[in-house]
């Protein structure tokens, strides 16, 4: 699966997934991808987030609204990822997923559980390259 | 600001980056047209075998495919959801998000509106993802996502029967299931 944020120039922001859904599901499973709120979620006036995992559980905690109601409450983009996380691990101890988190201006972080690293790509002005970084579960 | 554009994308799939940078910043298109652009190289690149045709066969074999696309200055959205036979599934996806009131469309009148909207069908199955098909069923189709069903889903390919809810032990019924199913680099949401 990937999910994307972009931001504009002019500050609009848009959040898209695409994906081929679970190895071996059952005919006529969905997962988070398409669900708003749950795949992936964006609002001009705060910001965008990003999930992917394990759809089956994602979807039914919307991690990707969660996320960008946690910055509209002041949280950084990197604690609103880690505490919608926080939300389904308390629940499901042996979940893998993960959420990449953007703010309005332009500052972004990233939050994982389930595998040992979650690996996800930047690119901005002060970049001036693609970035592949990688985090630590 | 002084740090946008941006564009941020989950996994290591860094050309569906550069498309989406080329998009939004060299080419001045709008953010929404810069994440279709974008996911639309990991569709073509079948990027880890997790998007796009030929990935994740269902039970029977099928890929389908799912994809969404949100405005966040209008609030507007599109998805599309196990949808048949269609390749480009997040510009589907903005075609749903423009041409029509609606959220989600899925399965196979996703298919048909595809058609109405001038994509090309085609089967979404490869070599690869008929040999992974088959490697998991000559494997007793283990793992799968079956659970309170007869025959036993770790041992049998089914078909499957529903046992009673009586015989349902719900206490078990919660982490198990999810452990051994393999959710990581190459099978994902």
């Amino acid at each position: 699966t990937i999910g994307m944020i972009v931001i504009d120039r002019a500050g609009n922001i848009a959040s898209g997934t695409s994906t081929n859904g679970a190895r071996h599901k059952i005919p006529g499973r969905v997962g988070d991808s398409p669900i708003p709120g749950a795949g992936s979620y964006a609002d001009n006036e705060v910001g965008a987030a990003a999930a992917t995992g394990d759809g089956d559980v994602l979807m039914r905690f919307l991690p990707s609204f969660l996320a960008v109601e946690l910055m509209r409450q002041g949280h950084t983009p990197k604690e609103a990822g880690k505490i919608a996380l926080s939300r389904i691990t308390k629940h499901y101890s042996e979940f893998m997923g993960a959420i990449v988190v953007a703010d309005k201006n332009g500052n972004y972080g990233a939050a994982c559980h389930g595998i040992d690293e979650f690996p996800f790509s930047v690119y901005n002005l002060a970049s001036n390259h693609v970035q592949l970084i990688k985090i630590g579960c | 600001s002084q740090t946008l554009p941006l564009v941020i994308n989950t996994w290591g799939f860094t050309d569906a980056t550069r498309e989406a940078w080329d998009a939004v910043y060299q080419r001045n298109l709008s953010s929404i047209d810069s994440v279709v652009l974008g996911c639309s190289v990991c569709e073509r690149e079948q990027c880890d075998g997790t998007v796009g045709y030929g990935g994740s066969p269902d039970e029977n074999g099928e890929t389908t495919l799912d994809a969404m696309i949100m405005d966040g200055k209008t609030m507007n959205m599109g998805a599309v959801a196990a949808l048949r036979n269609v390749k480009d599934v997040i510009a589907l996806a903005k075609h749903v998000l423009l041409y029509t009131k609606h959220s989600m469309l899925v399965g196979s009148q996703a298919t048909e509106f595809a058609e109405m909207q001038g994509f090309k069908t085609e089967p979404l199955s490869t070599n690869t993802s008929k040999d992974m098909w088959r490697s998991w069923r000559e494997n007793n189709c283990q793992p799968n996502y079956w659970v309170n069903v007869k025959p036993n889903p770790e041992a049998s390919c089914g078909p499957y029967k529903p046992i009673t809810e009586n015989d349902i032990d719900v206490k078990s019924h919660s982490l198990k299931e999810y452990s051994v199913i393999g959710y990581g680099k190459y099978n994902h949401d």
